[in-house]
């Protein structure tokens, strides 16, 4: 599983749709002195679910929004889009329990598959295993993967509109915050892991807390 | 878990501190060390000292010393070293735990160009750990980049990105004849 | 005194927000301001807001937009645009009471290569005002001293100082054929 | 009045006597990382009074001492020092009020003045004018200087013994903190003055509090 491209469109200074690839091993991003570098870290930061204004930099949610320039008039919509390489890693099969039950809108409830493969998992379903009697819980068979999502390319979406809406998608279906967080569960991935070094906070960790030190380590685990 | 706390632990402790670990890789020497240390707890108002060598309650303390010096603590490294150890600890929880990709914005900040050097080849090595998407102004960063990508605001207010190839970069940093490959 | 703070307060005003302030001058337009804003003072368990306009009890605020650009607060403004709209800051706050000396501690550290030229010869500017000690890595910055001193650990932990010229300091940082001179 | 020379002497990685004179307007300080730059910066705020070890990056004020090192044994001492050119700027007369009756031993009570130049100052003061009745104080003419002393060179020194005794001097005579604050009152030089940008600090002013900003206006009137 690799991450192979970012799209930003309307995201802080991402005015106009702007995509990165990242086939290569180590890509460097260079540029003058506040041309937008430090917005992709923003962006990638908010796509995984940072919930907070101020460790974007800004006051408001609203802020990640184009707010206009010289020449240009705000925009109406903030989006980021990450999409993994997501190959099957091997042929073992992988037994996987499914929370089929959400107590949300079940075209929403996606947990750790996108609701298409939720059919389709379940007619594997029929065919090999027999279900756990009583109860929500279901167990289906897939080919193992690096994010546990039955498709070869996962791309996981955030959209926020001037009005305040907020929208997770996963594959294009919208999902909860939640289900972007079991997605990437185990994966060292995350909006405050210790994978995304900020600018000028490369020596956090050696400045923080023994306690604190001590939950990085404990994410690692 | 407690036994999975404690292998991660261990292996962090090694690839950081060890006789062949990061530490003394960026250094070229030198000592460090992760330990385990008691933390001040209050339960019901009184203040309870916990055992370091219970893993799930204590705390983790960082020692380094760079080659020849015996600093007391972390505080009195220099703005350059402590970047290093930094990325050095980094690096070793990489190792015991690797993400798919890894973003680093101007870490190199403080670096002199001989602990530039160091770094960029620190993060070609761990390449078949993980990808690496590096924000810098160092020429030698940019160096050990596989692929460029030049950032900037033509129009003013708005960021484009431009391909761009090592020597495009300026002296002065700007980006010249821009594609927009 | 109120009169004394007014004084100086309008003095910095100008000389960092003014068409031909520090900050238009280091980035070449854009508008910067500083005003005075109401403080939040507890008085006897009263929440009590003060009067902007009273000189002896308001708060500093600082207003920066680069040009193009409507940063909301200077929060959002970049690593770099805010290095060098604290040296506009600073370098006002100087002019309405210089010093006679001023130490900067790798000031120019997220700078780019052109805003580090322009922090150069603001400082150049500066002379007549008061005298610099500036410690950096930046090979521009070097070239706007007069003299430069290399500390280096020749022998490990002990610090020493030689003469330096700019030809000396090597593209990797390290000093070539020291002279004690 | 301007800076001409700072000499370090045991503290921090300076073990040995050094010296950097300062007679041009811009000096530059280069070199690898971790070599002592920054101990200078310390230097300077700790000759100037600085009375938190925190702000110095140790642990205690002992830190400062030189602790030794692979081939070199820990200094008994640290010693550092800052001279100032201090011509007489204009020949116009100022009366300054001198504080004579310190409560200390009189031999290190310096005021603005060192001991021997209170001599001085008093014998000009026999001459020239008459003394307020009763009381302390005394007025003595002297020429305007940047420093408030009759002298064409002023040494300011700090000095820590392993043993914890600390000593302030200007002119080679010992005096008090309270005598070095004096001395710089509004010239805008301090421990924590405007004008020592420590590393990594450069933003400090603008993510300081409305508050503290005001407070470093304040300084600057
Ligand atoms: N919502 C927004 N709309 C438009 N512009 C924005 C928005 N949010 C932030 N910006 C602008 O983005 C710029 C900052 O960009 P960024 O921090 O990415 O710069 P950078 O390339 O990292 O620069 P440096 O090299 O100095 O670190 C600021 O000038 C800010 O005004
Ligand atoms: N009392 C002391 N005795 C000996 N060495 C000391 C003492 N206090 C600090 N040091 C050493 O001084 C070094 C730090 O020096 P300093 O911070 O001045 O480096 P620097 O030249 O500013 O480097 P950089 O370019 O990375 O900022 C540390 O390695 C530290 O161990
Ligand atoms: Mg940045
Ligand atoms: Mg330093």
């Amino acid at each position: 599983m690799r991450l192979s491209k970012l799209t930003l469109h309307g995201f802080k200074s991402f005015a106009d749709r702007t995509e990165f690839t990242f086939d290569d091993a180590v890509v460097g991003v260079v540029g003058p002195n506040g041309c937008g570098k430090s917005n992709i870290v923003d962006a990638v930061k908010w796509v995984l679910g940072e919930r907070s204004s101020k460790s974007l930099r800004g006051k408001e949610m609203i802020d990640v929004i184009f707010a206009g320039s010289a020449g240009r008039s705000p925009s109406g919509m903030a989006s980021v889009t990450l999409t993994f390489d997501n190959p099957v890693e091997d042929d073992s099969v992988e037994m996987v329990e499914l929370d089929l039950a959400s107590d949300e809108d079940p075209s929403l409830a996606c947990g750790d598959v996108a609701p298409e493969s939720i059919g389709q998992a379940a007619a594997e379903l029929s065919e090999d295993a027999s279900a756990p009697q009583g109860g929500n819980a279901a167990v289906a068979k897939r080919r193992r993967r690096g994010l546990p999502i039955d498709a070869d390319e996962v791309e996981v979406e955030r959209r926020l509109y001037r009005d305040g809406t907020s929208q997770y998608l996963i594959n294009a279906r919208r999902c909860r915050l939640k289900d972007i967080r079991n997605l990437f569960l185990d994966t060292g991935i995350g909006a405050d892991a210790y994978s995304i070094i900020e600018q000028g906070k490369v020596d956090a960790m050696l400045l923080a807390s023994p306690l604190e030190r001590r939950a990085i380590f404990e994410e690692a685990a | 878990s407690r036994e999975r706390f404690g292998e991660v632990f261990e292996t962090i402790r090694e690839e950081f501190g060890g006789p062949n670990g990061m530490f003394r890789k960026l250094f070229g020497g030198g000592r460090a060390e992760v330990r385990l240390m008691p933390l001040v707890k209050e339960i019901d108002g009184q203040k309870v000292v916990t055992d370091e060598t219970d893993l799930l309650e204590s705390g983790i303390e960082v020692i380094a010393k760079p080659p020849g010096k015996e600093p007391r603590s972390i505080s009195q490294l220099s703005g350059g070293e402590k970047s290093m150890t930094a990325v050095a600890l980094l690096m070793s929880i990489f190792k015991s735990k690797p993400s798919c990709f890894c973003v680093l914005d101007e870490v190199d900040a403080a670096l002199d160009e001989a602990n530039t050097e160091r770094f960029g080849s620190v993060v070609r090595a761990f390449t078949s750990f993980s990808h690496f998407i590096v924000i810098t102004h160092h020429k030698r960063t940019m160096q050990q980049c596989d692929r460029l990508y030049g950032v900037t605001m033509q129009e003013r207010g708005v960021s484009k990105r431009v391909s761009v190839r090592f020597d495009q970069v300026g002296a002065d940093g700007q980006i010249q004849n821009q594609s927009n490959a």
